[in-house]
Parts: structure tokens; sequence; C-alpha cells
């Protein structure tokens, strides 16, 4: 695993989120769950929390957006670049924007799991880097794994615990 | 669907190390500078992803480069 150089991590344990709009590829439960199910990977192995507001500003914004959304990383279109998301700072860190150009999907096999790259960019948001491990959450490229059965590799447990600690609670 | 030209490949692996591994804008009068700078991003990548370290873009660091992925940089930007 490998964590941002600097300190980048969240001085909190309650953490807020905003879903701002939706995909079309998917209902509005099936974002609402696969985001809550995302962040609930990570809440599983720390002392984090997640709470969803609705209005205001969230500590991590999650938006479904196309081509130059205008924060100096565009997306490129269908494929190559699915998602991409900030590491924590305040403003625009801890944001994940996802690319609307994409076919995601809930639980078909057509597309991009959404749970998976959400999990995956949820990562960045708390604060891990890309792994080099290729069976880790972290590492950069997409992999189809189902959600159902999905466990938080050991490579991405040792990152996160590495920066916010074990959940005492299991 | 047809393999892609050199060309096409070239502005594939140029496009990816610029977003992912902090090559500079390849800039038509520094064309030696460009190259080397290339190489040695090309080197990074593949250490990263346990690929074969030539610094030369073989058909497998251009399949990696293919497959879709996050956009975060693989380096520290």
């Amino acid at each position: 695993y490998s964590t941002f150089q600097g300190d980048y991590k969240w001085k909190k344990q309650d953490l807020t989120y905003r879903i701002e709009n939706y995909t079309p590829d998917m209902s509005v439960a099936e974002v609402d769950d696969s985001i809550k199910r995302a962040l609930q990977v990570w809440a599983d192995v720390t002392p984090l929390k997640f709470t969803r507001i609705y209005s205001g500003t969230a500590d991590i914004m999650i938006s479904f957006v196309v081509g130059d959304h205008r924060d100096g990383y565009p997306f490129d279109g269908p494929n190559g670049f699915l998602a991409h998301a900030f590491p924590p700072f305040e403003g625009i860190g801890g944001d994940a924007h996802f690319d609307d150009d994409e076919r995601f999907f809930y639980r078909s096999t057509q597309g991009y799991n959404l749970f998976l790259v959400a999990a995956h960019e949820f990562g960045h948001s708390l604060g891990l880097e890309h792994s080099r491990d290729p069976g880790a959450l972290m590492y950069p490229t997409y992999v189809y794994r189902d959600m159902d059965t999905f466990v938080l590799p050991k490579d991405d447990v040792d990152g996160i615990q590495s920066l916010y600690g074990p959940n005492k609670d299991i | 669907i047809p393999p892609p030209s050199d060309t096409d490949r070239e502005s594939i692996a140029e496009n990816y190390l610029t977003k992912l591994y902090g090559l500079p804008k390849h800039t038509s009068s520094d064309v030696e500078r460009s190259s080397s700078a290339m190489s040695l991003r090309l080197k990074e990548m593949q250490q990263f992803f346990g690929l074969k370290i030539t610094g030369k873009l073989d058909d497998n660091t251009l399949e990696v480069m293919q497959k879709p992925r996050c956009g975060v940089p693989d380096v520290a930007a």
C-alpha cells in the first residue's frame, strides 16, 4: 500500500458525504446503496463513521461529471479514466468524481460496477495512493469482483489502518 | 479492430505518462530531451506494474496503458 506524501489524513473520525447528482445508468436507490456500501468498506476496518447530508458542503462531495469539469483533471470519454478523487484537505479534498461517459452498473456485468469504482476512489478520499499489489482494491486498473462477497484485501486494510488505526468495535 | 499505428501508440503513451507519471508536455523544439524523459517515465510505469523494465513502449506496456483505470496519478504529482 501507499499513502499520499505529506499529512493527508482526516483529523476527525466523523465524516460527511453528499451525493450531488446521479448517473442515468442506475436507479437512485442503486446509486445510494453502492455509495453507502463503498464507504462502509472503509468504516468496517477503521474508527471512521460516515453520515450522509443532503445540502451544504460535505467532507466527501460525490458527483457524476463528463469531460472537462473544471478541476484540472478532465475525463476522457468512455473507458480510459473511470473516476478520480482527491486526498483529504479542505475544499475539493476528499471529493470523488465519476466519469458519466462510462456505463456504471449495480449488479449487471455490463460496464463498470459503481460500488467497486467508488470503494477505490474513497480510498483516495481517505488518504491512500495507488498500491502496486495487483490484488489490492487500490491497484489503479479496474478489476471486476462480486460486491456481495467482496472483502477488503489485506494490503488495503493495512494501508488504511496505518492512517486511522483499527475499528475497535469489531 | 486494427492495432494502433506507431503514431497512435506514441500518442497513447505520451498522454498516459503526462497525466499519470508527470511527463512534461512535449515540445517539438526539444525532441531529444522529451524522448529521454519519456523513457524514464516508461521505466517508472513498468516498475510500478511489475512489467519488464525496458524504457521502451512494448506491447505489454501498451496493453496496461489501455486498461480502464482510476485517473489519480500513480506517482506523487
